[in-house]
């Protein structure tokens, strides 16, 4: 059964979407087959495979509105290897859509169970918020990646994502664990990515990936050649940092 | 009667918290007095005037929910001039308070009405995301400032923003403008800041502040000083491109 990994943080702009769409070519590349599934009602998976609203037929919560069959949305990326659910730009409150019925957090667990069967890694990328989309993808994931912007808001931040973690395991989702914090966009030139990467190594020990994404202009650049950075510049940093990350992630289980 | 200014960007991390302080400390600078409101769950604002959670006592959404006397939320930055209302960093799903009623989208406006009297500007910093909570401010506004970071995800995010704030002028805030569009975090050293931003001025026109913010260390330490950059540093960039902001505006009245 494949692993299904949410890529969580309410902090917006700390690199949700670029972990996501990185991460899966990178899996992909170390010969995983990988779907990535966009929550976030913005739509940037779309944009990052260069796909346009000509190029979506439908998306994650059209299909949800009529009768949860997901894999009749799953879009080609272009690469074989690894395909993408993309969102839906036009809804406002996505929220709405998965409030319905009383097991409305466990919704898209149950929809999900069908396409763990034909792909080894499912990552979802959520919306910048703790409320009904990303508990949904809490309740229906295996693992979860934070990822952590080195910068002082963001570090404030992650105390309630910890605790609504451990809410989430304990009434819903018993098997949850961290697959880890992910220290992005970092300067190690300037003091700040230095000070607050210290404290999260002290306050989270062994649960931050050894891994660092620094910040890279070529991982900035995805949505404007709407490729993965690996397919446009393999051998810069930004690349081979996520190709790092795979492997690493590969080599070690989940904790928590 | 003060003006209403909802600081309002789907995407995360563009600096609408960064924009909201540093603008309010800069207008009270030159001599207005202002009132800053957190509608963001994460409450940021309180970390910014380095306020923790055993300095506030009452935040907004618990004054929704009692009766909506704002006035008795209203706490002290520590500076004259400008005063703050937290958010509430306990409550997950803050959209749920703001459901109340037929009047739901009215109910901001409602309240904030006896406040105008007492202020020259009141400012709202919103969440990363077009629900609730942010119509709610852009019903309840005289007009709105949009943070744009020079990066191309923050550029394909706009187009949302701008049929909602057109929808809520037509049914619900006739008088709602735009202030302006802010470019923040430029680079101007960098081909990908230069590209958006000239894409920014030529889709939007007059829009757009003349003033930019530019990436600035500064400003990524608010939050560790716990105050606006202009009181730890008033020579850098960053304090002095928002004082240029708030100049700016003084002169300028609001287009649509
Ligand atoms: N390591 C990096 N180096 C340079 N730029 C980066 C890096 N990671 C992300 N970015 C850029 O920073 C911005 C924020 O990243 P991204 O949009 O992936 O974050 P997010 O958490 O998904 O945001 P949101 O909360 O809006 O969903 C984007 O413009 C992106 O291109
Ligand atoms: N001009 C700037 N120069 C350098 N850093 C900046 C600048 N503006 C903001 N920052 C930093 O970038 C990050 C994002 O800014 P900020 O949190 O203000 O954005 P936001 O839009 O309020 O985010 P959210 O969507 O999470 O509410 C923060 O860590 C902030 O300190
Ligand atoms: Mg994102
Ligand atoms: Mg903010």
């Amino acid at each position: 059964m494949g692993e299904i990994i949410a890529i969580v943080s309410q902090k917006g702009g700390v690199g949700k979407t670029t972990t996501a769409v990185n991460l899966c070519a990178s899996l992909s590349y170390l010969k995983h087959k990988v779907l990535l599934i966009d929550l976030d009602p913005q739509g940037h998976v779309a944009t990052s495979f260069g796909k346009g609203k000509y190029d979506i037929n439908g998306d994650f919560y059209s299909a949800m509105s009529n009768g949860a069959n997901l894999s009749a949305v799953i879009h080609s990326t272009g690469v074989k290897g690894y395909d993408f659910i993309p969102s839906n730009v036009e809804s406002d409150e996505d929220d709405k859509k998965l409030y319905i019925a009383p097991l409305r957090e466990k919704r898209l667990k149950h929809v999900l169970t069908k396409l763990q069967a034909e792909y080894d890694y499912i990552l979802i990328d959520c919306p910048p918020a703790l409320g009904n989309v990303t508990c949904n993808a809490l309740v229906a994931s295996t693992s979860i990646i934070v990822p952590i912007q080195c910068e002082f808001y963001a570090l404030k931040s992650l105390g309630k994502l910890l605790k609504l973690t451990r809410t989430i395991k304990k009434l819903y989702n018993p098997d949850l664990e961290y697959k880890g914090f992910l220290l992005t966009m970092v300067d190690l030139r300037n003091n700040l990515s230095k000070r607050v990467s210290n404290k999260v190594r002290y306050t989270l020990k062994g649960l931050v990936f050894d891994t660092i994404i620094p910040r890279n202009i070529r991982l900035a650049e995805v949505p404007y050649y709407g490729k993965p950075a690996m397919l446009f510049d393999k051998r810069s940093k930004g690349a081979e940092s996520y190709l790092d990350l795979a492997r690493e992630m590969l080599n070690h289980h989940g904790t928590i």
